[in-house]
């Protein structure tokens, strides 16, 4: 009794999956999207897999609504007995979701004993997508059976042990080189906890690849905790603008000046804001701002600052870098960028600069012809000089700019409210 | 609209609906055509304690009203049994 791996599974684990419209006339995408965007999450949250939404065919994990026989060999039955199913991975059909369009779906926690949710649901085809048959241990996810929605789900632990064996868990996570910071007693609720700032001093000699910048001499931070530079020094995010905001290996990263806030999934990490340079070496001793960050499809970093860009391996800079924007195809003219971002619609760049935006295709190396435009020609709502753009865990765009952010609405292509909302209050719950 | 039941009742699974689940969800053999269902008895009631054990419910090997009840239950379109 307990679950049951299917064979197949994924040999990466950085999915990519698409939500298909046919059949979807009744149902609002925005909120279908959501439901099975929080279904994955219960995935990822055990593992180390992520899930990151486009619009293409060539997605992991397409997820179709059908109606009786719709071509695969499984024809579904109307309303009642199977809601759905969903195939191991694999090529094809692999990985697919398909979710038959007449059950009565009930999204985003909707409670009635009528409906089915689909949260719910899809939290189980997923399950097949990734490589889990049916559990015959009760109160398992993957019990064929559906077991009515649970606001405050949580994985249980057949399913948790069952995913873990396909794809490791969290903590096993290698993050390539910047030294994952994994406090060791668990880390104190909260954003608005600043930890006691003291600064850290060592008696041997520092370890810090650059020389110490005063006559305290830090400790490295890839030995232990980030630095706590002197009080004096650090900006206050409850009381500042951002100068780039991006996730890097899934964490939320908030830069202004020298240095940077890590937010995780448990909220900011203590022992932040850290010096930029403690994390990704090499960059201009006399750095003042970085412009705008973004983590590429291959996972490398890239930094914007002044005229040139910079290209890093996890902390390490590549070789051949810094270049000059021009090599990125950007005109001569431009003496910076404001934001850069990879759009969860098309998988394209968008690199935005004063009242205009490129799009750049990461895949080709190349710039797009036809840009630059003007950033309100589809960004609607969204303003002129951007301080930052990133798309979060939830598949949205946001753009922050002084102290407010808007989030983007994909399908209606403008902003959700046209009020910028307050970072500080948003993220760090100031 | 007449009131549906609640939670989706069908209507009672009947003799060749129980072939037809068991084999769906792959707790009978496909049956071969060319010798239609000879499915043994045994093989039925093998069938049912094997789904009875997937359901957490009393294993029987019997078709009582617990069983029906799963049967009718909403659920995922995968096999339990897989080859």
């Amino acid at each position: 009794k307990r679950y049951t791996l299917h064979g197949q599974k994924w040999q990466h684990v950085n999915l990519t999956w698409s939500l298909r419209t046919r059949h979807l006339e009744r149902m609002d995408h925005g909120w279908v999207r959501s439901d099975l965007h929080k279904a994955l999450e219960i995935w990822s949250k055990h593992s180390k897999l992520t899930f990151r939404e486009i619009n293409s065919e060539t997605a992991d994990i397409l997820v179709y609504f059908e109606k009786g026989y719709h071509g695969d060999g499984y024809p579904f039955d109307g309303r009642g007995q199977v809601l759905a199913h969903a195939f191991f991975p694999g090529t094809g059909h692999g990985g697919d979701a398909h979710f038959d369009v007449e059950e009565d779906w009930l999204l985003n926690g909707e409670q009635n004993n009528e409906g089915t949710s689909l949260y719910t649901v899809a939290a189980h085809e997923f399950g097949h997508s990734l490589g889990l048959a049916h559990s015959s241990v009760g109160g398992a996810l993957m019990s064929p059976w559906y077991q009515g929605l649970q606001s405050d789900f949580e994985l249980p632990d057949d399913d948790r042990l069952g995913i873990q064996v396909l794809y490791d868990s969290k903590n096993d996570k290698k993050w390539g080189n910047i030294p994952v910071y994994r406090p060791a007693a668990p880390r104190p609720n909260y954003p608005n906890t600043i930890p006691p700032r003291t600064t850290v001093r060592t008696t041997t000699s520092s370890t810090s690849t650059t020389t110490p910048r005063t006559t305290t001499t830090y400790t490295n931070i890839r030995t232990r905790q980030p630095d706590i530079p002197p009080a004096n020094d650090k900006p206050d995010f409850c009381n500042t603008t951002f100068d780039a905001v991006s996730i890097i290996r899934k964490d939320l990263f908030f830069f202004k000046g020298k240095y940077s806030w890590r937010l995780g999934d448990k909220g900011l990490y203590s022992g932040y804001p850290a010096l930029i340079s403690r994390l990704w070496y090499n960059l201009p001793e006399d750095m003042n701002q970085v412009d705008a960050v973004y983590e590429r499809q291959d996972h490398k970093i890239v930094f914007f600052i002044g005229r040139s860009f910079y290209v890093f391996n996890g902390n390490i800079l590549v070789p051949g870098y810094p270049k000059p924007l021009t090599a990125l195809g950007l005109p001569e003219r431009l003496d910076h960028v404001d934001a850069v971002t990879v759009w969860g619609h098309n998988s394209k760049t968008y690199i935005f600069s004063g009242t205009e935006y490129w799009r750049y295709d990461d895949e080709t190396d190349r710039m797009e012809l036809g840009y630059p435009r003007d950033i309100m020609t589809i960004w609607k709502g969204v303003g002129y000089n951007l301080n930052a753009a990133f798309q979060w865990h939830d598949g949205a765009t946001y753009f922050l700019k002084n102290r407010g952010f808007w989030k983007f609405n994909d399908l209606r292509m403008r902003v959700e409210q046209e009020e910028p909302r307050s970072i500080g209050e948003f993220w760090f719950n100031c | 609209r007449p009131v549906e039941q609640s939670n989706k009742i069908r209507s009672p699974p009947v003799h060749e609906d129980v072939y037809g689940y068991l084999t769906k969800f792959g707790y009978l053999p496909e049956s071969d055509l060319a010798t239609g269902n000879l499915q043994t008895v045994d093989q039925l009631h093998d069938a049912l304690r094997t789904l009875q054990t997937y359901g957490n419910i009393p294993v029987t090997g019997k078709l009582d009203a617990e069983t029906k009840e799963l049967m009718r239950k909403p659920r995922c379109g995968v096999p339990d049994v897989t080859p």
